[in-house]
């Protein structure tokens, strides 16, 4: 689901705070 | 044991897709779809983070959207 989606993208972004 | 995943999150997939345009971390996700890859959400997010870590990618924004890729 697309919400799924978003829930993964934002746990990707926060593992890749430092680097992002 | 056979596999049902048609496709494989790996360093040298994701350096592909960066290669060919840039992606944002939702577009990678959309690539490497866990009923595709056979992983669990979490196990996506850590490999998904280990190997752009790993690949140090560009970044630029596009449309306000943070954009990963790479050059040959």
């Amino acid at each position: 689901s697309s919400s799924e989606a978003d829930e993964m993208a934002a746990a990707l972004e926060a593992e890749l705070h430092d680097f992002m | 044991t056979p596999s049902s995943s048609d496709v494989q999150l790996t360093e040298e997939a994701v350096r592909r897709y960066l290669i060919r345009k840039p992606m944002t971390t939702k577009d990678l996700l959309k690539k490497f779809q866990t009923k595709r890859t056979g992983l669990s959400s979490e196990q996506t997010v850590n490999v998904l983070a280990q190997i752009l870590k790993r690949l140090n990618p560009e970044r630029k924004n596009i449309n306000d959207k943070m954009h990963f890729y790479l050059t040959e």
